[in-house]
């Protein structure tokens, strides 16, 4: 998300220098089979990608201020979510139709179906078209991802007043970037884009939980976990 | 809580070694 231009917002500021730099993918070599290889692959760079978001989110204004309770339901609820806003924000400018997982794992539409990831393919890609349209800035895609875990509706919150103004902070912040650029439309528009986020995130998780399921894919401790919160 | 422990050993930054 590297920019020129720093963000006159305070939370903005901090989201855009605490936005990790992107990972790289370790290519699986257990086996000869090129769909599992992917998989592998893509479930070891998950895995290590939720590592990062964990970190990250401490470093969300106004995170650490929820109860630990709540900070792990967000987080159980949202993670794929804002994962997923770095895979699309990656893939905007990918040639062809690739979607980018990493700078060196990018999976067009045939490999994403060889790995059982078809269903995931399209709808991931429906949303990079769609924040590809909207020409979303570095400060944008950074703010969604945090408003991505935010607002990730978790079942029970220990502490809602919190949670709100933590929602509240995100929001106004995002507003008054918008305000200062002039785009009073902007915020709405990002906003109206959370509900296709969480649709595609729910169908990630369940394309991993089948893979590990049907086909028996390992998966990583952390990966498993957060899969199984959901 | 014992469920997610991982992601609770997270949070609490832990100084102890984190199984993956």
């Amino acid at each position: 998300y590297s920019h020129p231009v720093i963000s006159r917002n305070r939370v903005i500021s901090q989201l855009l220098l605490t936005e990790p730099a992107p990972l790289a993918a370790n290519q699986d070599d257990s086996t000869n089979d090129g769909s599992l290889r992917t998989l592998l692959t893509l479930c070891d760079l998950l895995n290590r990608e939720l590592l990062v978001l964990i970190g990250w989110a401490k470093q969300i204004p106004g995170f650490s201020g929820l109860s630990l309770v709540d900070q792990m339901s967000l987080l159980q609820s949202g993670w794929m979510e804002a994962l997923l806003v770095g895979v699309a924000w990656r893939s905007q400018g990918a040639a062809g139709e690739e979607l980018v997982f990493a700078g060196n794992l990018r999976l067009d539409e045939a490999q994403c179906r060889a790995a059982g990831l078809a269903d995931l393919y399209e709808a991931l890609r429906h949303l990079t078209a769609k924040y590809k349209a909207m020409n979303l800035s570095p400060e944008e895609a950074v703010t969604l991802k945090a408003v991505a875990l935010a607002n990730s509706d978790a079942d029970q919150v220990d502490c809602p007043d919190s949670l709100q103004r933590f929602q509240d902070g995100l929001h106004e912040a995002l507003q008054e970037y918008e305000a200062s650029r002039r785009e009073q439309h902007r915020t709405g528009r990002l906003l109206m884009s959370l509900p296709l986020l969480r649709q595609t995130a729910d169908r990630a998780v369940q394309a991993f939980l089948r893979l590990h399921r049907r086909r028996c894919v390992p998966l990583h401790k952390l990966l498993l976990e957060m899969l199984d919160a959901k | 809580k014992e469920k997610h422990k991982i992601l609770h050993q997270l949070l609490q930054n832990s100084t102890s070694p984190v199984d993956l």
